[in-house]
């Protein structure tokens, strides 16, 4: 819906990787592999 | 010049071994010589080009195919003797000489592939000893290209295995590559997102504050 | 059993080329046959282990030293045929025999290494054919052996062109990998630092509005 677009717009960036938690190896290689080629 | 040096049995006389040698020149094609030999006398001839030639014909055969079937049937390197036979016959006429033929043997077909006059060598022992001789040199040469071949064994198997070991290293480092770059890019990002909290957070209290001074005001 | 066949000069006929066959079971230690072929004549002998015992204990060496020395005098497999050198004597007593003796020279000096009485062989063309096919059989193991070894070299060559070009795939793999890392590192910070860009902003707009309250107020 677009309020929960609107929420996840705030807390993510467009390849899905949040603004404010922290990350690890594992979840930055799940944004990475959602990074196609083309971005 | 080469020279081949194999082991016959003439179909006239079964179980007896012979020792053929044949050398030539080029190839078997522009004429060769024939030694026969059964460790204690010997008898030598020769084959000129034309008489090559002529046999090819009378075979109906190509030339170079014809030499070909002289190569498996005399030489060393043939290797299939059961398909050829050998035929020895004293001449009546002069007892100095012999009749050597061979043929090709097709499904027990006989097909005569040549003949030669052969004619006692006078001194055997000079034949002997060649043929002696034929087989230490060509065992002393077979065993330096063994060693040839073995020390480039050796160096292949090294060079392999020195490759091989790069390789599990390269895949070894693009893992630490990998490991190592998530790794400082988690560091760098995790910064990052700590500037976004505190930042969030500035901005709230700035943002309940000018809500508090637009109450007060109001 | 092993078999060793080597040209050899005698000193007392120079130029004259004898074939010698060695004959031994395990090694030349336990005895060993030895048979002597001009390529008409033949004669045969025999060296018992206690004689090869005896004569190393004669020339007090060790009895493994003595065989090694044995081996590169009488076999093929030793090089240095101009470090030993062989004598051949007519025993006047027996015409049938002859006394063959094998010496190692140093520097001029002649140690003699052993000797036999070798007898006249009746039938030499059993010898001669012998040596002949022994030159054969040893040319026909080697040359399988070289193929075998060229089999294997090929092998071992496409083994290590294979693993080269798997290692430069590697090689690019990792390089690629980096770019590709980097690259989308790149893109995720930078989202970050949009980020911070829009917060600061957003920020100081409101420290600006908090500012113009309290002067507003003051």
């Amino acid at each position: 819906s677009p309020s929960t677009k609107q929420h996840f717009a705030k807390e993510y960036d467009c390849f899905g990787d949040s603004y404010y938690a922290d990350t690890d190896k594992e979840q930055l290689k799940e944004v990475f592999r959602r990074i196609n080629k083309t971005e | 010049m080469d020279t081949s040096v194999r082991r016959i049995e003439v179909s006239s006389e079964p179980g007896k071994i012979y020792f053929l040698r044949v050398t030539w020149e080029e190839d078997l094609g522009s004429g060769f010589s024939v030694d026969l030999c059964d460790g204690q006398s010997a008898w030598t001839g020769k084959v000129s080009e034309e008489e090559v030639s002529k046999e090819a014909q009378e075979m109906e055969m190509k030339r170079q195919i014809y030499v070909d079937e002289l190569c498996q049937a005399l030489t060393a390197g043939g290797k299939q003797t059961n398909s050829y036979s050998f035929n020895l016959s004293k001449d009546p006429a002069d007892n100095r000489s012999l009749h050597f033929s061979y043929e090709k043997v097709l499904k027990d077909v006989f097909f005569k592939l040549g003949s030669v006059e052969l004619h006692t060598v006078s001194k055997p022992i000079e034949v002997i000893k060649e043929l002696i001789n034929h087989g230490l040199d060509r065992s002393t040469e077979l065993r330096a290209r063994n060693e040839h071949l073995l020390g480039e064994n050796e160096r292949l198997g090294q060079e392999r295995d020195y490759v091989t070991e790069e390789l599990k290293k390269y895949v070894q480092a693009k893992e630490v590559l990998e490991q190592d770059l998530y790794t400082r890019f988690v560091l760098v990002l995790n910064e990052k997102k700590a500037k976004i909290r505190s930042l969030q957070e500035k901005l709230k209290q700035a943002q309940e504050e000018v809500e508090s001074e637009l109450q007060h005001r109001g």
